[in-house]
């Protein structure tokens, strides 16, 4: 068994050089990491169940990828090899990522963008690798189902000062400050997408314009109290009967408050709020209208 | 520019004029008159 | 002038640690003078415990019999209320906080610690006595302050409180005069066995010309936010429980003055002034409730009057 073993890594470091990643992930697999005869270390299975996921994802192979890391999961634990640690922790958000688990992978992302050590092991952590961490996390947020949960992490994400440097922060203000996106952003943050994330779903839609209409209807719910499926469909850019789809499901789904009257074809968006705090967010922005006037006023030598 | 400016800010008063908000204002000044009356 | 409180004088400071006078006498400080940076951090930072305690430490000096907090810090300790000398867990961070803290220019040594005590007032529990005791025999000068978050919001005021435990077995000549505070009933006991046990110090506050200007700046905000709010939404679980504090304490004086009524009173009970019967100390609760709800009310019809009674 052993010289089988050393032949698999061989051959799996030849294909890895030729850049055939599932093959050499493949050849890895093949490798019994619970034999009996040869006696494997915890923090050994794991290095090799992580070396196997990355090669898996390195063609986007998120299913086979996902096997070894759930078996890194029982060891991880345990291991206070941290690069190790650091490399599951990648691995993990990138495969949540392509299985479109975007919130799940967005906290993950963000988890790894907050490392404040720039030397683990051998490896340095260069300030580039923590920013695409960053921006993968907003990425992957904005991609989300429009919901209170997403509010929460686009919240932490707003407010996180790295954020306003990224190429992508206007977007991510525009989606936390909850304005309507018009096409041209949203096909400026296409460009920057990969290409499963660009994925059509069974109903023909791609992920990022189900996220952008889903992001648009909870928008419109800020600014109106009711609204026709037609002028919806209008505002979405999408037929009315799918606009009636979409915001029956969210509805279902707990992710916005309206109820629907499919007789008259019309939605009525509920607010959550109290009417009296809602009066206070009115009052404090007509104050901040005042303050804006008044400052206008002395610049002008008013 | 600054006249704009405010009769913007003008046209965005009363600050709030629903059913909702009215039947939660009225309920709260109620709720506090009942209160100062038990403690009195 | 008012800036300078800000020079930490090393030598002068030593100096007046060596001469001890804290031996002789128990009351020797009787003042505290807090910044307006190391308040402004202590109530932030109490407010955002929410309902669980917070504490931390002061730093600064001494000035004959006033204390000086120049700045207060955070510990990463919570619950301070369950166990003596929870500070305990933070010893390192203690450490590398102060060492750090000096190489950044802060030369004022610990001199306090501070925690919150979220809705039921400022004093001191029978563990915060402990712990202040302990603190006061192995690190004095040492100073104890409570800030209550809670009521801060609800009586638009910082309702902070400065205090020194006497050693044990001390008595002190006369009882300490204190504002009156409501207490909860289910801290009432834990209050009473350990008041005499402490005393308060008056507190002031000073601030830097820096910081003066900088809260001028702020006063733009400050207004805003001052409309823009409402007393009577955010603490809304806090005047609730009051109430129910509130109807216990009633019961209990209830209960008190059907015994009295058929001479069932002990005698000891009878010579209590009618200020201090619990009937007494109840209805100034509910006034001090009522009034807080009121001024909440007041600041609702103003801000109707003002922003929804003008039709264009």
């Amino acid at each position: 068994e052993e010289q089988v073993v050393v032949i698999r890594e061989k051959l799996a470091e030849l294909y890895e050089s030729e850049q055939q990643w599932s093959k050499a992930a493949q050849m890895l697999s093949g490798i019994d990491l619970d034999s009996g005869i040869r006696m494997l270390d915890d923090t050994n299975k794991l290095s090799k169940c992580v070396q196997i996921a990355r090669l898996y994802l390195e063609d986007d192979d998120a299913v086979n990828a996902e096997a070894f890391i759930n078996k890194a999961s029982f060891l991880v634990t345990n291991s206070n090899q941290e690069v190790l640690n650091l490399q599951y922790r990648v691995c993990y958000a990138r495969i949540l990522d392509l299985k479109r688990k975007f919130l799940e992978a967005a906290v993950r992302y963000y988890g790894i963008s907050q490392i404040e050590q720039r030397q683990i092991g051998d490896e340095e952590i260069d300030e580039n690798a923590l920013e695409q961490a960053l921006s993968a996390a907003v990425t992957c947020t904005i991609l989300a189902g429009a919901g209170p949960q997403r509010s929460r992490v686009l919240a932490t994400l707003y407010k996180d000062e790295r954020c306003s440097k990224l190429k992508i922060y206007p977007i991510l203000q525009k989606v936390y400050l909850e304005r309507i996106l018009r096409k041209p952003e949203i096909d400026a943050f296409a460009e920057e997408l990969k290409p499963h994330q660009k994925a059509l779903l069974p109903d023909k839609s791609t992920v990022l314009d189900r996220a952008m209409i889903e992001h648009n209807l909870l928008s419109a719910t800020r600014s109106t109290y009711f609204c026709s499926f037609d002028e919806l469909g209008t505002l979405l850019g999408i037929d009315p009967r799918k606009a009636e789809k979409i915001a029956s499901r969210m509805i279902c789904e707990d992710r916005m408050r309206g109820s629907i009257d499919q007789v008259e074809a019309v939605i009525h968006f509920e607010d959550d709020s109290e009417g009296l705090q809602q009066w206070d967010q009115q009052i404090a922005g007509l104050c901040q209208a005042v303050n804006d006037i008044l400052d206008s006023m002395s610049s002008k030598g008013i | 520019s600054l006249l704009r400016q405010v009769s913007s800010l003008v046209r965005r008063l009363p600050a709030m004029e629903s059913e909702k908000f009215q039947d939660e204002f009225l309920t709260e000044y109620n709720d506090t008159l009942l209160m100062t009356y038990l403690a009195v | 002038a008012m800036d300078e409180v800000y020079r930490f004088d090393e030598v002068a400071n030593a100096r007046a640690l060596q001469q001890k006078p804290w031996a002789n006498d128990p009351h020797h400080y009787r003042r505290v003078r807090i910044s307006a940076l190391a308040l402004l951090k202590m109530v932030v930072h109490a407010r955002s415990g929410g309902t669980i305690e917070i504490m931390g430490l002061m730093q600064g000096k001494v000035d004959g019999d006033t204390m000086v907090v120049m700045d207060a810090f955070a510990l990463p300790v919570e619950g301070t209320e369950t166990r003596v000398n929870a500070q305990a867990d933070a010893y390192e961070y203690m450490v590398d906080y102060s060492t750090i803290n000096k190489q950044a220019g802060r030369l004022e040594n610990v001199i306090g610690w501070y925690h919150s005590h979220p809705g039921y007032g400022c004093w001191l529990s029978g563990i915060d006595v402990s712990t202040q005791m302990l603190n006061q025999t192995y690190q004095e000068p040492f100073l104890a302050v409570v800030i209550d978050p809670t009521r801060t919001v609800s009586a638009g005021k910082v309702e902070i409180g400065a205090f020194r435990t006497y050693p044990k077995d001390y008595k002190p000549p006369d009882d300490p005069i204190s504002e009156y505070q409501t207490i909860p009933l289910n801290k009432i006991e834990d209050f009473g066995v350990h008041c005499k046990q402490y005393y308060p110090l008056d507190i002031t506050y000073f601030k830097s010309s820096l910081d003066s200007h900088l809260l001028d700046l702020l006063w733009n905000k400050y207004w805003v936010n001052t409309l823009s709010s409402s007393p009577l939404l955010g603490n809304r679980d806090y005047v609730a429980g009051q109430i129910f504090d509130l109807a216990d304490k009633l019961e209990q004086a209830e209960g008190q003055l059907a015994h009295s009524r058929f001479g069932m009173l002990m005698s000891s009970q009878r010579k209590k002034e009618p200020e201090d019967s619990p009937l007494a100390k109840v209805t100034r609760d509910s006034s001090k409730i009522t009034a807080e709800q009121v001024h909440g009310l007041m600041s609702q019809v103003i801000k109707d009057i003002l922003f929804n009674s003008v039709h264009p």
